[in-house]
């Protein structure tokens, strides 16, 4: 976040978000490892009282008092019952039973979101600027869920519960548990109490990227936060004997590798153990690695683990390469030896080198902090992708924001590589994953929330959905690291999100609890299921259509084989689908038309009416869009997207066909 | 085995009566003790979902699903940080 807000614009604009003290009101509760509450990022300085429509708590606990809290970390909680019925008694010796975060995750998205500036903070010298969190002003609730054996869901819903009675006014949940029903899921059956009274809850994408279907957190009364990168990059580049180099990132710092050319191995011939590539634990030959460089593939144990494998094994340095599950994707790490990372690319070639070559060797070049990187975002490999795998016709994510080399704040209980053998205390750290994505989102809402504070959940989640960007200021499209070509709304939804154009979205497609339970109904939920998620009896007494579920962005689905006609008979006619979507007017009065741009020549897409003239705020004016297509093979994808403007405002919706 | 005892979140029906903490506290109670005289409410739920949480065996687990008034008897799910 010493880039982060720059990246975003909010530096730029300082009138977007005026000085206000509404900002201050909003309240961001984070269900994570906890907080290191002596973090410089939730120093209370020029902070007023707390709101008073705060209810809750500064638990105390081991290593935690009262006066841990303060004006800026209003409140901290541990919720641990579920987890200690799993393990046993707690080893306090490992980890604390109170708020205290010795993990450092949830200090770090705490202070993403809404952490105070920290002048002169850096890791280790990289990415050095003052730190802030998305919403510096507003207030941060800690909810410590997540302890080393996993985060549990009875915890989870706990913790949700509190929250809700607490007012916090947005949530942030950088955490996940596969896919299931909505009605099993309790983050998503929280989530839906908490939306009800206007809470915005954020949570993760997932990072099982970049797999199709590999999506976590799909409930649509959910913001769901895929990754992208910064313009900002820490390279260090592995020159080899053989007069070539080749790029990779590190946030190494240390002593330096000795000067010169130094002999290089491959991990995978000092071994005598299946997976020996991979640098596991134990698994390398001393006797082949001492005073060598590494080259370790990556995948199975941590990033960071295999450097302190070399180094235990007496090797230099460490090249860590990615194979193809992470094709060119580049995640820094502050290693506890001279280590770079390089991509597939880059791997293959300094493997076939090392392999084949005599007396091979090379040298680790770390040259710092480099900015303006270009192009910037892009999807990152890990950040989990569409569709849907719960409901098909809501496209998710619903956006992407930055997620990888994050810098924030971390916990003082341990190094930043989270090895044990790391002795190594920052009071910031730089980690990558959707884990970091969620809470840019969380803070971003809350500033959104400080500037309208009538907006309802599903209006905020709305204006950064529709202004969220798709392409570079040259006209390219986003690209997605996996491929190196374009991304698709499968990857970033609706885009990347642009808060400064998100705080005057001009239109918004709202949603209400009752939409909510429409959508459960036309699901074709049980009254139990109903009952189970929205906690009340609720009867499905009228028509219902996913397809007039007034969602930001469309997910289309068509049928690969020939659909019947009126006569049950194969029909060689389009199949015809119609969407009907209702804006509501929240800024000045105006008209817009609507545009469609299409990467789908199967589809035949026309929007009745396509001009909209708002008169007056709050105005609401419906739409309906007609989709005809075709045939076309099992599994195909199309994208278009779909543009209101009046010339000033944008208001845009990604649009996915599918045919299954 | 059998008696093996694991976490599940219990989702009660909402009642018509009024809403008081203590008269949900004795309808939770009240389910619980139909098949376990030993098992404790970890948490009770109010805001976020309507219910409880406790330790069951799986034979008291299908027992409590199939009471009136029962929602639901989910096993405890490990969700993971991201």
């Amino acid at each position: 976040t010493t880039r982060t807000p720059s990246f975003l614009g909010l530096d730029r604009t300082p009138d977007a978000f005026p000085e206000s003290e509404s900002e201050s009101d909003v309240i961001v509760g984070v269900l994570d490892t906890g907080v290191w509450p002596e973090s410089k990022s939730f120093d209370d300085k020029g902070m007023g009282p707390v709101p008073s429509t705060w209810r809750g708590t500064c638990q105390t606990g081991s290593n935690f008092s009262a006066s841990s809290c303060n004006r800026k970390l209003i409140g901290a909680q541990y919720f641990s019952q579920g987890y200690e019925a799993v393990v046993g008694s707690f080893d306090e010796s490992h980890e604390s039973k109170s708020p205290r975060d010795g993990d450092g995750h949830g200090t770090h998205t705490a202070s993403t979101a809404a952490g105070s500036p920290v002048e002169g903070a850096s890791l280790l010298g990289y990415a050095p600027g003052t730190a802030r969190g998305m919403a510096p002003k507003a207030r941060v609730a800690v909810y410590k869920v997540c302890w080393t054996g996993g985060c549990f869901s009875s915890d989870i819903l706990k913790a949700i519960d509190k929250a809700i009675e607490d007012n916090v006014n947005v949530l942030s949940l950088s955490l996940g548990g596969g896919m299931s029903d909505y009605y099993r899921d309790s983050v998503a059956i929280g989530a839906f109490a908490a939306m009800e009274r206007g809470i915005l809850v954020s949570c993760s994408a997932g990072n099982a990227g970049p797999a199709a279907f590999s999506m976590s957190n799909l409930a649509p009364w959910i913001t769901t936060v895929g990754a992208g990168t910064l313009d900002r990059d820490f390279p260090a580049v592995a020159s080899l004997s053989n007069g070539k180099k080749y790029y990779g990132v590190s946030l190494f710092r240390g002593a330096s590798l000795p000067q010169g050319l130094i002999p290089v191995v491959y991990a995978g011939n000092a071994t005598n153990v299946t997976s020996g590539n991979l640098c596991m634990t134990g698994s390398l030959n001393p006797e082949k690695v001492k005073d060598k460089i590494v080259l370790c593939d990556r995948g199975v144990n941590a990033r960071v683990q295999k450097g302190a494998v070399v180094k235990a094994a007496g090797g230099v340095g460490m090249i860590l390469a990615n194979t193809e599950a992470n094709g060119e994707e580049l995640v820094a790490d502050a290693h506890l030896l001279p280590a770079t990372a390089v991509g597939q690319k880059s791997g293959d070639a300094i493997r076939d080198y090392v392999v084949s070559g005599s007396n091979p060797a090379a040298s680790i070049l770390f040259e710092g902090t480099k900015l303006n990187i270009q192009p910037s975002p892009v999807v990152a490999a890990f950040s989990s992708r569409g569709p849907n795998g719960i409901t098909p016709e809501i496209l998710k994510p619903d956006m992407i924001a930055p997620g990888v080399n994050i810098l924030a704040g971390w916990s003082g209980g341990v190094g930043p590589t989270g090895v044990a053998s790391d002795t190594r205390r920052v009071e910031f750290n730089i980690i990558s994953g959707t884990s970091m994505s969620c809470p840019h989102v969380s803070g971003l809402a809350g500033l959104l929330k400080g500037a309208h504070p009538e907006w309802s959940p599903a209006a905020i989640k709305s204006a950064l959905m529709t202004t969220a960007y798709v392409s570079y200021k040259n006209g390219q499209r986003l690209q997605d690291v996996a491929t190196g070509k374009p991304s698709t709304p499968l990857d970033h939804g609706a885009g990347h999100v642009d808060p400064v154009s998100a705080l005057n979205p001009g239109l918004v497609y709202d949603l209400t609890t009752e939409d909510y339970l429409g959508f459960l109904c036309a699901l074709k939920y049980t009254p139990s299921q109903i009952s189970l998620v929205a906690r009340r009896n609720f009867s499905c007494d009228k028509t219902y259509s996913l397809s007039d579920f007034n969602y930001p962005s469309f997910a289309v689905i068509f049928k690969t084989g020939p659909e019947t006609n009126a006569a049950g008979s194969p029909s060689s006619e389009p199949v015809v689908r119609k969407h009907t979507r209702t804006l509501t007017n929240v800024g000045p009065p105006g008209s817009y038309k609507v545009t469609i741009a299409s990467d789908a020549p199967e589809v035949k897409i026309s929007v009745e009416p396509e001009v909209l003239t708002f008169s007056k705020p709050n105005e609401k004016k419906s739409y309906t869009v007609t989709f005809s297509a075709g045939s076309m093979p099992s599994d195909t994808n199309r994208f278009a997207r779909i543009e209101w403007s009046d010339g000033k405002h944008v208001v845009g919706s990604p649009v996915s066909f599918s045919w299954s | 085995s059998a008696s093996e005892k694991k976490t599940y979140i219990v989702h009660v029906e909402k009642s018509r009566m009024p809403a008081t903490t203590d008269y949900h506290l004795q309808r939770f109670e009240s389910s619980l003790r139909q098949v376990s005289d030993t098992a404790e409410m970890m948490y009770t739920y109010t805001n976020a979902a309507h219910g409880y949480s406790t330790r069951l065996t799986e034979a008291e687990a299908v027992a409590l699903s199939s009471q009136a008034g029962i929602l639901s008897v989910l096993p405890e799910t490990r969700y993971e940080l991201h």
